[in-house]
């Protein structure tokens, strides 16, 4: 009788480790299929899922919890892992000398608007801000920027025509006279494959020197946003990301193949098109919209 | 011996995963494996080497059901409509320009504007992006550099009372084409496409001309869709291809509307404006 017990319960155990598999399989199978529709980089979805496929089939569920739950629970700690932790950034500057934000990112991105979003935000804590544009090339940049810094009523530089090294270091001198503690300097577009763009970038910053170089990534943005944003990383080395037009559709894995290519973390969210439309980035909220 | 669903599964998930790695949309990397499936079921394929031919039968099939999804749209020779136009009406050739936010459509009016006009048509601009920042300045400086008028209201004005004044201005003085430039919109706001739909029924345009970015993943299919259900696309321009982008966004599109790509923009000067070949694209995305 033992003996057949025995069997049973063999039978039984490998039973379950069969239906154990294939739940973890066809949920690891569904998040493939989500994130990719999520636009995260294929390469990055299969090692994520290797690695969840595994960790998922080998730890034990906590008592009381299924195979299933472990499985979900453990993606969400990778994916929120991979994002830097559940925690909302901190961007507490300090208020007694001067930090210089220099937004970077591929035409069209949402930079100036994000500039304008970022002083608004800025401006809401206290700090003096001065938004500089920096962005030469583009027709009606500098009109841009000087009404939206009038909307939001922050200091305002810009030198219509002008390089952008020369603006930016000059803004910088006007603003450190009027006691500005936040600067933000919006830059032209540009992709990994402009090499004299990218160039300018770099001596931009080497000129300026900001505190923090912050690229804007469209949540639209598909399988090029790990390249880009490598190439971007590798020319003047990112402090962080604003992710811009999460209002729509788009469910901005760009963004995360790029956190995981630049170990740069998210910052900012846009969430429309005006200047108050800004939030500061919430990991889990982010997460469960990239599920879908 | 024939090829069977069990010796297409891993060829065919590969298939998948290269395509979306061209940003080709979830759903749309799905039916193209499934057109190749049907395509390859049944072939006959030699016991030896069998990988290497199925991967070569795998490839020619989606060569051709790229192929074949691309010559669903009807294609769209520009100049020869605005000729049949100018020459058969007293109106003017009337094209509205629509899609989301920074895809490049104000760029890509100005480099029809030098298009049209280096080949002899006459053009007038409207901006009826009213709301954004810059918009009239923008638009009004590509304007001055192509050596065209634009018609431009102040910012908050009816985006439809400045197309139609365009178009009055442009019927009055015989101008032959009149580009409208609408500010970029989210497909998801019910507002604003419903503010599209007046600006395109005020218009009445010869051409829509749907302005997507080559850079977007799965969004371009959502976008396309979404557009053309509300004012409906005759054509469209795929931008900023010189970022590198496959051009999956491209097939999305295609599959979702069955609309002709009339120009591929490689850059931001009023040159980079390319003819679309089907070639071209098929070539990128099979790397
Ligand atoms: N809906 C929505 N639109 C946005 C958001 N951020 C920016 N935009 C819009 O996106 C478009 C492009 O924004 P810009 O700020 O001009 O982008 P940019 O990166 O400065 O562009 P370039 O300077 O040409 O590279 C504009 O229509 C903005 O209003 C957002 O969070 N949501
Ligand atoms: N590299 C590259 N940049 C482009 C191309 N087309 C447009 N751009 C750039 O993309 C940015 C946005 O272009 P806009 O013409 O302002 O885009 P838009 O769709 O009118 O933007 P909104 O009106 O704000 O929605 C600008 O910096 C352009 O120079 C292209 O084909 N290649
Ligand atoms: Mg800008
Ligand atoms: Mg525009």
């Amino acid at each position: 009788a033992l003996g057949s017990a025995l069997s049973q319960a063999v039978k039984k155990v490998m039973k379950a480790a069969i239906v154990d598999e294939a739940v973890v399989k066809e949920l690891v199978r569904d998040l493939q299929r989500a994130l990719l529709q999520a636009d995260v980089n294929v390469r990055l979805v299969l090692d994520l899922s290797r690695r969840i496929e595994k960790r998922a089939l080998e730890e034990e569920p906590p008592p009381g919890a299924t195979r299933r739950e472990l499985t979900l629970k453990i993606i969400y700690d990778e994916l929120t892992s991979l994002l830097g932790g559940e925690k909302t950034p901190k961007v507490d500057y300090p208020r007694n000398k001067m930090t210089k934000i220099m937004l970077v990112g591929i035409q069209g991105s949402g930079k100036t608007t994000s500039a304008a979003k970022l002083a608004w935000f800025f401006k809401k804590r206290g700090y003096r801000v001065g938004l500089i544009c920096a962005d030469n090339y583009r027709p009606g940049a500098y009109d841009q920027l000087k009404q939206l810094a009038e909307m939001v009523g922050v200091n305002f530089f810009g030198i219509p025509g002008e390089v952008p090294v020369k603006v930016a270091s000059k803004g910088v001198e006007e603003f450190k006279r009027r006691g500005v503690n936040l600067v933000i300097i919006d830059t032209a577009g540009r992709h990994k494959s402009e090499a004299s763009l990218i160039e300018e970038m770099k001596t931009l910053a080497k000129t300026i020197n900001p505190d923090e170089i912050m690229m804007v990534i469209d949540a639209t943005l598909g399988q090029q946003a790990a390249a880009q944003a490598s190439a971007f990383h590798e020319a003047t080395p990112l402090g962080s990301i604003f992710l811009s037009k999460l209002d729509g559709s788009a469910r901005g894995g760009g963004a995360l193949s790029a956190v995981a290519a630049t170990g740069a973390l998210i910052k900012f969210v846009g969430t429309g098109e005006k200047v108050d439309e800004v939030e500061l980035f919430s990991p889990p909220r982010f997460v469960s919209r990239l599920l879908g | 011996k024939e090829l069977s669903d069990k010796e297409l599964e891993e060829p065919l998930w590969n298939l998948q995963l290269s395509l979306i790695e061209s940003d080709v949309a979830v759903p749309v990397a799905e039916a193209l494996s499934d057109a190749v499936k049907q395509k390859l079921l049944g072939l006959k394929v030699k016991r030896f080497g069998a990988k290497e031919e199925v991967a070569e039968a795998v490839r020619k099939a989606v060569r051709e059901a790229l192929l074949e999804l691309l010559e669903k749209a009807s294609p769209i020779n520009l100049l020869e409509k605005v000729k049949a136009k100018r020459s058969s009406s007293k109106d003017p050739f009337v094209i509205v320009f629509v899609g989301v936010n920074g895809t490049g459509k104000t760029t890509t009016i100005a480099k029809i504007a030098k298009y049209l006009s280096d080949n002899g048509f006459t053009v007038l601009l409207a901006c009826s992006d009213t709301f954004r920042a810059g918009a009239l300045e923008q638009l009004e400086m590509h304007a001055k550099r192509v050596g065209v008028k634009v018609i431009k209201h102040r910012y908050g004005a009816d985006p439809a009372a400045v197309a139609y004044d365009a178009i009055a201005s442009a019927r009055a003085r015989g101008i032959d084409v009149v580009l409208v430039d609408t500010a970029g919109r989210m497909q998801t706001d019910r507002g604003l496409m419903d503010e599209l739909r007046k600006i395109v029924r005020v218009s009445q345009p010869d051409l829509v001309v749907f302005v997507g970015d080559a850079l977007a993943g799965n969004d371009a299919l959502e976008q396309a869709k979404k557009f053309e259900e509300a004012v409906g696309i005759d054509a469209v321009v795929l931008t900023k291809v010189d970022a590198d982008a496959r051009g999956g966004a491209a097939v999305s599109i295609a599959h979702a509307i069955g609309k002709p790509i009339i120009f591929l923009g490689c850059g931001q000067r009023y040159e980079d404006l390319i003819p679309f070949t089907r070639e071209w694209l098929v070539d990128r995305i099979m790397g």
